[in-house]
């Protein structure tokens, strides 16, 4: 994995010996390489719906707007973001994201682990549930800003004339036999003819589920009519698990190194 | 300070005549043989030919590039030589022995950015200071 290119002059540098790694220098070189990157070992993803989900296009968004700027890192990405990198309409990354960008060390998305729709029979109320793992952050790094995105579609149903509010809740305890407890994290009113990707600040929140993981419980997203009628989130054009890999919800959250980072003796 | 010392050791000379040890001249030391100079290689890390593509979603690799070459005199053939590398090689004429010339070595490093996935297909983009040679000096 390791080559060498023609120098300057076109030749090869006369005391270098050429030769390929044997199996084990290269796999030594390797774990070199998994230490420099500060991991304990080959990740193995289970890319079960393929590479290329909302959120690994969120982030090659992100990656493309610094891409030439290395000189300057993601400090120098407010120079450098430009919106025409996209890769589709409307955009994933906006320009709050490059505002986060240019205070972080480090940007993480987060698949969505589960996605339930229940309805209770009492007030015939709808919600979705959602749930991101944040347990495997690297030590040292804090949360700086956090959002949760989810995809909202042109309504062209029995709604379309309708206003919509979308409620996004941290849950705080779950009961069996009732409701679980919820803390109102961010709430939007929508018309039912807009479309795009919304964004809710769960900051606050991210930084709990880092610290204390015990205490992720997840999401909660409900949709009200502007007569306070509670409705499906897909009636509301909102895209879940059902929809295009592209707009599938996800998480993300900006971080920030906050200790020295020493490699380990091994 | 040292003039008067050197007067002094002229001095005993005159008294003891002894063999100087011979110094190696600037000639000895001057980089003429551009090949051995201190200087920037290019070396590509492909994350594509460690066959981490199925993680690693960008870069394909990058040019990590090293240094290579000796620092010898005039030190201001080489880029960015240091007054440590100075009072190195300095030391290195009086004691060729024990004392190594001063050392071939980056001076300004860039960072890249990675995106990769984990194990739990959550992804990461992050960035590693210090990891591209941009330049190379003597120290």
């Amino acid at each position: 994995g390791v080559n060498f290119l023609l120098d300057g002059a076109n030749e090869i540098h006369a005391s270098f010996i050429h030769r390929r790694l044997r199996t084990h220098e290269k796999r030594e070189m390797q774990k070199e390489i998994l230490s420099i990157l500060g991991l304990p070992h080959r990740p193995r993803p289970h890319l079960a719906h393929g590479k290329f989900n909302s959120a690994p296009l969120f982030m090659l968004d992100l990656y493309n707007s610094i891409s030439g700027g290395d000189d300057e890192g993601l400090q120098g990405l407010l120079d450098h973001y430009k919106p025409a990198v996209v890769t589709q309409s409307p955009p994933l990354a906006t320009l709050q994201d490059s505002t986060f960008l240019n205070d972080a060390d480090m940007v993480m998305s987060f698949v969505n682990l589960v996605e339930n729709d229940r309805e209770f029979s009492a007030d015939r109320r709808h919600h979705k549930e959602f749930r991101f793992n944040l347990s495997q952050i690297p030590e040292g790094e804090a949360v700086t800003a956090s959002e949760f995105r989810i995809y909202k579609d042109c309504v062209s149903n029995a709604f379309k004339n309708e206003t919509f509010i979308i409620s996004v809740y941290q849950v705080l305890q779950e009961h069996e036999d009732r409701e679980a407890d919820l803390f109102l994290l961010d709430a939007r009113t929508l018309w039912a003819a807009e479309e795009g990707w919304l964004e809710f600040d769960i900051t606050a929140t991210s930084n709990l589920w880092v610290m204390s993981p015990q205490h992720n419980l997840g999401l909660q997203l409900n949709v009200r009519t502007s007569a306070g009628h509670s409705m499906m989130l897909r009636d509301a054009g909102l895209v879940g698990r059902d929809g295009p890999h592209s707009k599938q919800p996800f998480m993300v959250a900006f971080f920030k190194v906050s200790e020295v980072h020493v490699r380990t003796t091994r | 300070s040292t003039a008067g010392r050197r007067r002094q050791q002229s001095r005993n000379r005159s008294t003891q005549p002894q063999e100087a040890p011979r110094v190696p001249s600037m000639a000895d030391y001057n980089s003429s043989d551009q090949k051995t100079a201190c200087r920037k290689h290019e070396l590509y890390v492909s994350f594509r030919e460690l066959g981490w593509q199925d993680w690693i979603i960008a870069p394909e690799g990058y040019a990590a590039n090293y240094c290579d070459g000796e620092c010898s005199f005039p030190l201001n053939a080489h880029m960015n030589a240091t007054n440590h590398a100075i009072v190195q090689t300095l030391v290195h004429l009086m004691n060729p022995e024990n004392v190594p010339k001063p050392c071939c070595a980056p001076t300004k490093l860039n960072a890249i950015s990675v995106l990769y996935f984990d194990d739990n297909s959550n992804v990461i983009l992050k960035k590693y200071k210090n990891m591209v040679v941009r330049a190379c000096g003597c120290h």
